[in-house]
């Protein structure tokens, strides 16, 4: 599942 | 990474560089807030110190070394320049920006994935991504002067913001599990935010238009 920690956005 | 977000991250860089090019090419920087500049700049220097100890790829490294290079550019420009800090209107650019940089801290420190140094931080950078351009807002409510924001910088923000809650959108309905509850909500005010941004544009520009046309 997502984990919202990954910071894959900029 | 899909196409609304690749889209929405190329709108939102361009912005930064047409907003830059266009000082340089004026020598000016008449209407542009440069609390705002130093508000977004503090949003990436928070947001991406990842940068020098989690790799996620070539793509995510270079458009933060962009984000945190241009942004910086333009605070140097409106700073330090010899002719562009000569056109920057001190005085009619007084936000506070203490009253938005410290309650972005508490509610980071309150509301997060994890407490950890790196994540606050994150998560009050996205909080004060959303009101960053608020002393802009003001600014441009108080003097009208659109001669540096030009539409089409406008219009990139506007892209970026549109392309961005489409890439949530896209996330939420192809990825299980996918929810960002403080970048979705942080993310909602922000474009709220720029809509009131983009209206006193165009009322700005209409009123100058109406100036300049011929009598």
């Amino acid at each position: 599942a997502f984990d919202p920690t990954t910071k894959d956005e900029l | 990474m899909n196409i609304f977000r690749f889209a929405g991250d190329m709108t939102h860089l361009c912005s930064i560089v047409v907003l830059l090019l266009k000082i340089e090419a004026t020598k000016s920087c008449a209407g542009v807030s440069l609390r705002t500049q130093e508000l977004y700049a503090v949003v990436f220097v928070s947001r991406y110190l990842d940068l020098f100890f989690t790799f996620i790829s070539v793509y995510n490294t270079v458009m933060k070394v962009f984000f945190i290079t241009s942004s910086f550019c333009i605070i140097w420009y409106m700073r330090h320049h010899r002719i562009v800090s000569q056109t920057y209107d001190r005085e009619q650019d007084t936000f506070r920006v203490a009253f938005l940089v410290v309650p972005c801290i508490f509610l980071a420190l309150l509301v997060n994935h994890e407490f950890s140094m790196v994540e606050v931080l994150w998560t009050f950078s996205i909080y004060l991504e959303s009101v960053a351009i608020l002393p802009q807002l003001i600014l441009l409510q108080r003097t009208f002067n659109v001669d540096t924001l030009t539409s089409n910088y406008v219009f990139l923000l506007g892209a970026y913001r549109a392309l961005y809650i489409l890439n949530w959108l896209y996330r939420y309905f192809t990825e299980p599990g996918y929810s960002q509850w403080i970048v979705w909500s942080s993310g909602t005010l922000q474009t709220a935010i720029y809509c009131d941004f983009f209206y006193y544009y165009v009322v700005s520009w209409r009123k100058n238009e109406r100036l300049s046309l011929p009598s």
